[in-house]
């Protein structure tokens, strides 16, 4: 402050003794420039250190050293920016209208920033109206052929596989990166129907060698769930076997569209109006309990080998989750608490019947821009 | 944007295997994928 009002006298000094155009107000554009210059110059080394760290963390990961998580003060001072706002203004820009002349210009030169395939895009650019639309694009017919093995599962997804692997052990835990892990209780709320055993009853669970029983069990786990489903302790129990997960990162460039993996029925919706952090390779590695805290859909269902759940995870900048088989559902909303662990806001599908039938690679939701 | 998918699998019946699932993941970390390539599979 002190700064300004020395700055504000000296330019009213400058501007009395010599009209205005003097050597003092001249100097005032020398430490103006001076100070933008600083600050581009700041920005231009932090941009640089990071562009190097992220180039040493791509080398460590191609000799296969694996990194840990590593919390920092630009991480910390991630949760005091109103990330919110910022994805609902981001929003609000690229839904603006642009003309058409503009239009294939500005797509183009998204798809060479963020390596997009401008191919496979369904319609002509220019009749996108705008970049939120241009974004959440569908595909030619074809581009992406499903695999057609009965016995596989295919990806939802265009994107990179940040890490998988079966779920075991008390809690159920997933790792977001080495060090650091989480519930699968927390991502999919604690009212999931993720099939667990205590331990008490882990040995006849392992012991589990006839199909016939094991259909029977599943039938009876189904009941169970649905009838008690906040009665189990999660804290206590572990995973049936056989529970794998799969996370997948999609880059900004990427279709950011989601389809089924499986056959499968959705008997339930769950929305988490959370944070919105970024989820790129370094937030993962910087943020706590970044995928629980952000926003997110999930759905659960049955397929035809049991349980199947699907969290579509927010970011920053594409913030808001179209779901196509509910067109009504809305996220990203302003907030209205402060508080960020409201509990989330569940729907279930056709309580009386089979819920949302959907065949493999149908088209389930859609990411949008803020 | 991330997704997670969670889902059970086929496990194998005997217990003696040392390999405790017949579900088993044709990927790896850092791979790219594209919707509808298979990211697991397992045997009838």
């Amino acid at each position: 402050r002190s700064f300004i009002k020395k700055l504000t006298s000296t330019s009213r000094t400058g501007a009395s003794f010599t009209g205005g155009g003097g050597g003092d107000s001249q100097g005032n554009t020398f430490l103006i420039s001076g100070a933008t210059a600083a600050t581009l110059l700041m920005l231009g080394a932090l941009h640089a250190r990071r562009i190097y760290e992220d180039k040493k963390v791509e080398e460590a990961r191609e000799k296969g050293i694996e990194i840990e998580f590593q919390p920092d003060v630009k991480a910390s001072f991630m949760r005091l920016l109103p990330l919110r706002s910022i994805s609902r203004i981001w929003g609000s820009l690229t839904s603006v209208d642009l003309p058409v002349w503009l239009r294939p210009y500005v797509y183009r030169a998204w798809a060479r920033a963020f390596h997009s395939n401008l191919e496979e895009v369904a319609r002509p650019l220019d009749e996108y109206v705008s970049l939120r639309e241009f974004f959440a694009h569908d595909l030619k017919e074809g581009s992406r052929p499903v695999d057609p093995d009965p016995r596989c599962l295919a990806s939802p997804v265009d994107g990179t596989i940040v890490r998988f692997g079966e779920l075991n052990g008390t809690g159920a835990m997933i790792e977001q990166v080495k060090g650091f892990s989480y519930s699968v209780y927390s991502l999919l709320g604690s009212s999931s129907l993720l099939p667990m055993v205590t331990e008490g009853n882990m040995h006849e669970e392992n012991s589990d060698q006839d199909s016939t029983f094991r259909e029977n069990k599943k039938k009876s786990w189904w009941r169970i769930s649905l009838a008690l489903p906040k009665v189990r302790d999660s804290a206590s129990a572990c995973p049936m076997k056989g529970l794998y997960y799969c996370v997948i990162y999609l880059r900004p460039g990427d279709y950011h569209r989601i389809h089924s993996p499986v056959d499968w029925n959705i008997l339930v919706r769950r929305h988490f109006a959370g944070r919105l952090f970024p989820v790129n390779e370094r937030a993962t590695r910087t943020i706590r309990n970044l995928y629980i805290e952000n926003e997110r859909v999930v759905l659960e269902g049955l397929w035809q080998e049991g349980f199947m759940a699907v969290a579509a995870i927010g970011a920053t900048n594409i913030g808001s989750i179209e779901l196509f088989i509910e067109p009504q559902l809305r996220t990203n909303r302003p907030r209205k608490k402060l508080l960020h662990s409201e509990p989330p806001e569940e729907r279930v599908y056709d309580p009386e019947g089979v819920g949302v039938s959907l065949k493999k690679g149908d088209e389930v939701a859609a990411f949008n821009m803020g | 944007s991330t997704v997670v998918l969670v889902f059970q699998a086929p496990t194998l019946k005997s217990m003696t295997s040392t390999d405790p699932s017949e579900f088993q993941f044709c990927i790896k970390q850092g791979d790219r994928v594209r919707v509808g390539e298979a990211l697991g599979r397992w045997n009838d």
